[in-house]
């Protein structure tokens, strides 16, 4: 399954 | 996006660019301290690992890439170009880094969204981000003094940080977004900064203003 969060900040 | 990010991300990219050009204006890396500089390039290489599993924008890969080299850049003209070695200035910078390494270690091994080595890392990078600065603040305490440079700088990732909290409550409420780990350790790190801005005031600006006629 994917991660809970997205990660799309740097 | 929203305009709280945009503005953060380009404050973050501003403060590099900073230290860049006047690092190389002067030909002097004085006052920079390099065990902040490789704790970022440590940062930046354990958080955007995800660059080889994982296509998020255009704009995102660009700032990645930027960031880790921008970062290796800065402490190869520290440790080569402009080497800092026959100076005495250097003992300044002796925080024990050791301890915050082994700190964000530890938290990232409790504190993950999975016990993966990428989400483990990616916390890690978060933690250990929202420290990096204590040795170059350490160096600024001792000398007493901070020159433009490092004011600057150290303003315009103050500012990034600063940014981020705003950008954080509006995706929670537009998007539903909220990232529990980025959050709390980006609030460390924004409370270390107000905190450095705080007793920098009182003890520079005020005293400049107090000096005069």
């Amino acid at each position: 399954s994917e991660s809970d969060v997205d990660h799309d900040e740097l | 996006m929203n305009i709280f990010r945009i503005l953060g991300d380009l404050s973050h990219l501003t403060s590099i660019i900073i230290l860049l050009h006047t690092i190389n204006t002067n030909k002097s890396t004085t006052g920079i301290s390099l065990k902040t500089q490789i704790l970022y390039v440590i940062v930046f290489i354990t958080r955007y690992l995800d660059l080889f599993t994982k296509f998020i924008s255009v704009y995102n890969t660009l700032m990645k890439i930027f960031f880790i080299i921008s970062s290796v850049y800065i402490v190869y003209l520290i440790q080569y170009k402009y080497s800092q070695k026959h100076m005495v200035k250097q003992d300044l910078d002796n925080f024990k880094v050791e301890y915050l390494l082994a700190g964000s270690l530890l938290a990232s091994l409790i504190f993950n969204y999975k016990f993966t080595p990428l989400e483990i890392l990616w916390s890690f990078s978060l933690w250990l981000e929202s420290v990096a600065i204590l040795p170059q603040l350490m160096m600024l305490t001792r000398t007493g003094e901070a020159d433009m440079l490092t004011t600057n700088y150290i303003f315009c990732l103050g500012l990034y940080r600063a940014f981020y909290i705003p950008n954080w409550f509006y995706r929670y409420f537009a998007e539903g977004h909220f990232d529990k780990l980025a959050v709390f350790t980006g609030l460390i790190q924004t409370l270390l900064y107000s905190d450095f801005f705080y007793i920098y005031y009182k003890n520079v600006i005020q005293a400049r203003s107090s000096k005069l006629p």
